[in-house]
């Protein structure tokens, strides 16, 4: 629920600058809470560079925010210790925007039930509820799935919760960290009006007879079909894995009804790039031979060529078989163009061919490694629960590992390991400013809808462990020597990371494992860069200086106007402030009264003029009525 | 396991708990209402 007034709103294009005193692992942090923000709204940021108002993103103590843009100038944000998380980013960064909590909201009692005795005493206040002069809830119902909901356990004094549900199925939802809900997507693009997003181009999981506007290629031997189920499989689409009746469609390429190397093409709508980059992601289904493959192309059209021009990104070849597999291809397209997908007969035998649903199309970065974690659920809770991925290379070349502890009943734990690689000799070490960001991916077919967990961990070069080593040194100096399962020896080096990941209820309140299979997508970047300061240009205009000159009370906002410093004033539906400072209250009750007692005033004046006309006519009248009446009397007198 | 580096101290804090162990009293745990130097 936002914050009433039109002064609170921030521009859609948000100035921001990361001060020095941020962490370098919370400055990567809060870039790719940016993203997401780009994403799923048509709220952008960009680096200060002297507009008027922008936003301070600082490592104050605790992680806290202002409500709406207060026109100050620099408006600080606070990212803490331990606030380096992306949805504890994007959650300050929706109270910058204008919104306050959910359960503060004017309806809550209708959906929650606080309990005034668990409360830490003193702290009773945060559970206030503010009506609709203050709030609006932009039409959107109670949502219990908000980021901006207070979690069960808030302000407790005991063990007991402080929120207590009505719907008692959404007890252990309240307080999820984890992404934007999409409520909380539809009062934000509600309250900016937002028609589009910066990075977001398509969705396509193929249930509408329409394809997404996708078309068949020309000159090719073969069609992707639209099925719900292929004779040599899958049975199910991947979107709702045909627990949906009637409905669960994908795209299948029949490469057994065809002969070796013949080609099957299915292209995009036309799209229209803004960031010069995309990341192309789908699920991938292979009842064919393991030498189909999928090729992927894309055709542009640069001014003045109709025909477009062919260019091929990737071959996707060794397809495994009998399984939905997520794939990503990174395009780096500028002009107009579309996504061509190619399916291919290899020479092997085939029964089946292949399959792709759920495609998603942004212009963001690819993750750089998938781990694909088949039969999920059996690790839950047992003591084979340690989940050691498979090696990984970082773009720089480092090697590593993710460790997923699911033994525990509870929580889901995840730590990131550097190992022993191939590039060791060539490479810095203690390993500087990495950034590994580890995503559990919700499988939600629409990109916009999903509300995957992320969590980011930062090298630090000059972190020392108790045994005085340097944390981030060589995995073959300070780690220990393990065993792949293929026998060969490797190093270890520590973990690092935590082991409240997500919790196991909120694993399955999303889309996280999909036909027992579960993602955990991999990005380690170079962040050194973060280190530097951010260019601070000398503010434009003397906005500030004209607005130090003078207060405005009552909350109101200093803004300049024609070169002129003046106050807009809050109101709400029936009451302002006005007055240069915004010093004077009125009310609608208040004019009523006023415009009542004008009335009776203007009303008992003219009674009174009238009243005092008629006395002066009636006493004019009868003085002349008088005077005729003696004339009248002498000239009868006369007459006789 | 023992070697490894829990950044959480096995804890899942919310925002407000982080606050509320700073000895913070913001509004609504994470608000600041007071006005802020230009």
């Amino acid at each position: 629920n936002s914050i009433i007034g039109e002064m609170y709103r921030w521009p859609h294009t948000i100035p921001y600058v990361l001060e020095d005193s941020l962490d370098i692992n919370a400055k990567g942090v809060i870039l790719n809470a940016f993203e997401r923000y780009r994403l799923k709204t048509c709220i952008d940021f960009k680096p200060w560079s002297g507009e008027a108002n922008y936003i301070s993103v600082i490592k104050g103590s605790g992680c806290w925010s202002y409500v709406g843009n207060r026109h100050v100038g620099r408006q600080e944000l606070s990212i803490g210790a331990n606030c380096d998380r992306i949805a504890t980013v994007q959650h300050e960064f929706l109270h910058a925007l204008g919104f306050w909590h959910e359960q503060s909201r004017s309806d809550r009692d209708d959906y929650v039930s606080i309990i005034w005795d668990r409360i830490l005493s003193g702290r009773e206040h945060n559970f206030n509820i503010y009506d609709d002069e203050v709030s609006d809830s932009l039409n959107v119902p109670y949502d219990y799935t908000s980021v901006m909901h207070y979690s069960k356990t808030a302000f407790q004094n005991g063990t007991e919760p402080t929120i207590v549900t009505r719907i008692s199925d959404f007890e252990d939802v309240i307080g999820q960290r984890m992404d934007f809900s999409d409520y909380d997507l539809l009062k934000l693009n509600r309250l900016y009006n937002c028609t589009s997003s910066l990075s977001f181009m398509d969705s396509c999981n193929f249930e509408l007879e329409n394809v997404c506007g996708m078309i068949q290629g020309s000159g090719d031997a073969a069609d992707w079909q639209r099925v719900s189920r292929a004779s040599g499989g899958p049975e199910t689409d991947h979107s709702n894995m045909g627990q949906c009746e009637g409905s669960g469609f994908f795209m299948h390429f029949d490469s057994s009804s065809v002969n070796v190397g013949a080609t099957a093409r299915l292209e995009s709508r036309t799209l229209y790039p803004k960031r010069g980059f995309q990341c192309l992601q789908f699920f991938l289904y292979n009842s064919g031979s393991e030498d189909d493959q999928l090729n992927i192309y894309v055709r542009e059209y640069p001014a003045g060529n109709v025909d477009g021009s062919l260019t091929l990104v990737e071959e996707l070849k060794e397809i495994p078989v009998g399984s939905w597999q997520l794939y990503h291809v990174t395009l780096n397209v500028a002009n107009t163009f579309r996504v061509v997908f190619e399916g291919r007969r290899g020479s092997g035998a085939s029964l089946g061919g292949l399959s792709i649903d759920d495609i998603n199309l942004s212009e963001t970065r690819c993750p750089h490694n998938i781990w694909h974690i088949r039969n999920f659920t059996q690790f839950i809770g047992s003591p084979n629960g340690s989940l050691y991925s498979p090696p990984f290379y970082s773009p720089k070349g480092y090697a590593y590992q993710i460790y997923l502890n699911l033994e525990s009943t509870t929580n889901v734990g995840i730590y990131f390991h550097l190992i022993s690689g191939a590039n060791d000799d060539q490479l810095q070490w203690p390993c500087p400013w990495q950034q590994a960001t580890m995503t559990f991916l919700d499988q939600n077919p629409d990109i916009q809808q999903r509300m995957s967990n992320q969590r980011s961990i930062t090298t630090d070069p000059f972190m020392t462990t108790d045994d005085g080593n340097y944390l981030w040194d060589r995995p073959s100096r300070v780690g220990q020597v393990v065993v792949f399962p293929n026998g060969t020896e490797y190093s270890r080096g520590r973990g690092y990371g935590t082991s409240a990941f997500i919790t196991y209820e909120r694993l399955r309140s999303r889309d996280f494992i999909k036909g027992d299979d579960a993602f955990i997508l991999l990005t380690v970047e170079d962040v050194s860069h973060l280190n530097s300061t951010q260019n601070q240009p000398v503010p434009t205009s003397s906005v500030d200086d004209l607005c130090s000159e003078i207060t405005c009370e009552n909350d109101g906002i200093c803004t300049v106007r024609n070169g002129k410093a003046e106050c807009r004033c809050p109101s709400g539906k029936d009451w302002w402030y006005s007055g240069e400072r915004c010093e004077k209250r009125g009310s609608t009750r208040d004019t009523i009264v006023i415009a009542a007692s004008s009335t009776a005033a203007v009303f008992a004046a003219m009674l009174i003029v009238t009243l005092v006309s008629v006395y002066c006519t009636r006493k004019k009248y009868r003085k002349k009525t008088s005077s005729n009446t003696t004339a009248m009397t002498l000239e009868t007198q006369h007459a006789f | 396991t023992p070697e490894d580096f829990d950044i959480d101290g096995g804890i899942d804090q919310d925002i407000f708990d982080i606050n509320e162990d700073l000895g913070l009293d913001l509004f609504e745990g994470d608000i600041k209402l007071g006005a802020q130097d230009r």
